[in-house]
């Protein structure tokens, strides 16, 4: 545990509760290493030590922390600070049916998210889902949704008859419209960063429903690859903030310090179940201890 | 970068920077840092021959006990979205290309669509499937397929199962039972069991392997989604650290996106 690690480097100190360059030095090396243990992209880890670092360097002396203490502390502040920018709430401004678009990479939990919000949003505030079946693409995709909104107890909208999601997405809107659902949550096709027509796609999805939300659905899993897709996906649609999934896992999450650091976005919600409850507002605490460990 | 001759301090630290950015962890990379300049030197190698020499040499070799059992029964594992699904309709896609008659049998009987999913592939692909409604055990599921598969005659069978996350040991119970059950439908059965990863796993990718391991024993590993910018580093630590093999590697959502891993292509390609 890194405590345990960082007492061991702090066991020759001879000074009492002083910080030094050098054994500052020593700890930001276990720390950097424990980050990326974590999963957490080397050059986010490599930026995050040189500000703890400074901060270490520059603070005044905590007497009642051993020097261990101390540098988890800074450091332990200044990962929830990085993670807890921008706000995590969900923004729905002028008249319903508010809009939230999920997109991502293939496998990453978008349609489980989908169903999960909605059910989340009923219970925590009260709205009325309406659920959209945008993935025109992988086999039993809709049939996928359409079992995931009743167990939600959403609405369900999908149009099996065309292979354009841009046309689905806009009768759905009016068929939000027509039901009174103050809220339309559209799931898409998994697809690849780095595909242009695919990411297009998306774009044209999002320009014909204008969403308050778009939430980047990132898998917990992922390693280094997080800031490529963050920065891509970030680049092409100036999402609203992310969903990490797939944290009831044993993954330290480090995923999400690089895609808030890349981004300077949210993290909105947290993955914790392939269940429809499975779905927890983010707490950048809980996160920050974990990536940590 | 990575010229000819000895490797300068330049060169060495970008390439730690690629290992890591690849997945491969702190540790593996340090591995490879402290033992390359030796071997360039010793061998006469440039920094990027000599990492491939080191690379390639820490993949264990794929060794697929002998014999030809008919059917051979393959069980596809992993965690959610990893995968599987389509790995098992790519898997039997190559197999009926071969010659051999296929069959694919959906044991997830928890997730949303499964069986749908699976019996479109099928469709798709011209290949039969086994499916049964939600709820049903995966077990009774799997002994019913394998069965089918001996009593017509089929060479092939692969068994998809539910994603699961390895933590869940219940779920991984689950996981035993129906490795157990598929043997006492086909004595042996089955021979194959692959844990397909997400290319873009990161050091989770050995508690996976651990984790999975300890449920059922894994024959090799299949590593999806290549075609992204994701290099499989931490799959490949996961290898040669618990000395499985890489068997297939995924590069599309197409019925033909799956290859034969091939240990020289990704060695080179994880350091782009
Ligand atoms: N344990 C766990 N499983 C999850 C979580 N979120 C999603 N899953 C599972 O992950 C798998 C993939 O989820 P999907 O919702 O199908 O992912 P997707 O992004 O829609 O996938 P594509 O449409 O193919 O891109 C499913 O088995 C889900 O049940 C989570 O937070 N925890
Ligand atoms: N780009 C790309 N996508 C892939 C690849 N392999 C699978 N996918 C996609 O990843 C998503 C998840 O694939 P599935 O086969 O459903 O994964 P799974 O492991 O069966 O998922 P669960 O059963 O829910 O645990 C789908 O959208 C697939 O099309 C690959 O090699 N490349
Ligand atoms: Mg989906
Ligand atoms: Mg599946």
């Amino acid at each position: 545990r890194l405590a345990e690690r960082l007492s061991e480097t702090f066991r020759t100190l001879s000074g009492r509760g002083v910080l030094t360059e050098g054994n500052i030095s020593d700890a930001m090396r276990e720390i950097r290493r424990a980050l990326l243990e974590a999963d957490v992209n080397f050059k986010v880890a490599g930026r995050f030590v040189s500000e703890a670092t400074e901060k270490a360097l520059g603070g005044k002396v905590l007497k009642s922390l051993t020097p261990g203490q101390q540098v988890i502390k800074i450091v332990h502040d200044q990962l929830v600070e990085l993670l807890a920018s921008g706000s995590s709430s969900l923004h729905f401004t002028g008249s319903p049916p508010h809009v939230v678009l999920l997109c991502g990479l293939q496998g990453s939990g978008k349609t489980t998210t989908a169903a999960r919000l909605a059910w989340w949003l009923a219970r925590k505030k009260n709205r009325r889902s309406l659920l959209v079946a945008c993935d025109l693409q992988r086999p039993a995709a809709i049939d996928q949704l359409e079992v995931m909104a009743k167990k939600a107890g959403a609405g369900f909208y999908c149009n099996r008859a065309v292979s354009d999601p841009v046309l689905v997405a806009r009768e759905a809107i009016n068929q939000a419209r027509l039901q009174q659902y103050d809220t339309v949550i559209v799931d898409t096709a998994g697809r690849l960063h780095v595909d242009q027509e695919l990411m297009d796609e998306l774009v044209r999805v999002r320009d014909a429903v204008k969403p308050e939300e778009i939430l980047l659905v990132l898998d917990g899993l992922t390693g280094q690859d997080a800031v490529n897709v963050a920065v891509k996906f970030q680049e092409r649609t100036g999402f609203t903030g992310s969903v990490l999934t797939k944290m009831d896992g044993d993954s330290r999450g480090g995923a999400a310090l690089s895609f808030a650091a890349v981004t300077g976005r949210p993290i909105k919600f947290v993955g914790v179940g392939e269940g429809i409850e499975g779905l927890e507002a983010f707490d950048a605490e809980r996160l920050a201890g974990r990536i940590l460990g | 970068f990575f010229g000819k001759g000895v490797p300068n301090a330049a060169d060495m630290a970008m390439l730690e920077e690629a290992l890591l950015e690849a997945d491969l962890g702190w540790k593996l990379t340090e591995k490879v840092m402290t033992d390359l300049p030796a071997l360039c030197s010793k061998q006469g190698l440039g920094l990027r021959e000599g990492l491939a020499v080191v690379l390639r040499g820490m993949l264990p070799a794929n060794a697929d006990p002998p014999g030809d059992p008919r059917p051979l029964v393959t069980m596809i594992v992993g965690v959610n979205g990893s995968g599987k699904t389509t790995t098992v309709a790519r898997l039997a896609a190559m197999e009926k290309a071969r010659g051999f008659k296929t069959l694919m049998a959906c044991a997830d009987t928890f997730r949303a669509a499964a069986g749908e999913q699976l019996a479109l592939w099928g469709t798709r692909l011209d290949i039969p499937v086994v499916t049964r409604p939600e709820g049903t055990d995966p077990g009774a599921v799997a002994f019913d397929a394998v069965a089918s598969a001996v009593a017509r005659g089929f060479d092939r069978v692969f068994v998809d199962t539910a994603g699961r996350l390895p933590n869940r040991k219940g779920l991984l119970d689950e996981l035993s039972k129906v490795h157990r059950v598929i043997g006492k439908s086909m004595e042996g059965a089955p021979h194959r069991v692959l844990l397909v990863l997400d290319g873009s796993v990161g050091q989770n990718a050995l508690q996976q392997a651990g984790g999975f391991a300890s449920a059922v024993p894994l024959t090799g590993l299949v590593i999806t989604k290549l075609d992204g910018t994701a290099k499989g580093g931490a799959v490949f630590a996961m290898a040669h650290e618990l000395g499985i093999p890489i068997v297939f590697i995924g590069t599309g959502e197409g019925g033909g996106d799956m290859s034969v891993f091939d240990p020289v292509e990704f060695t080179g390609a994880l350091v782009g």
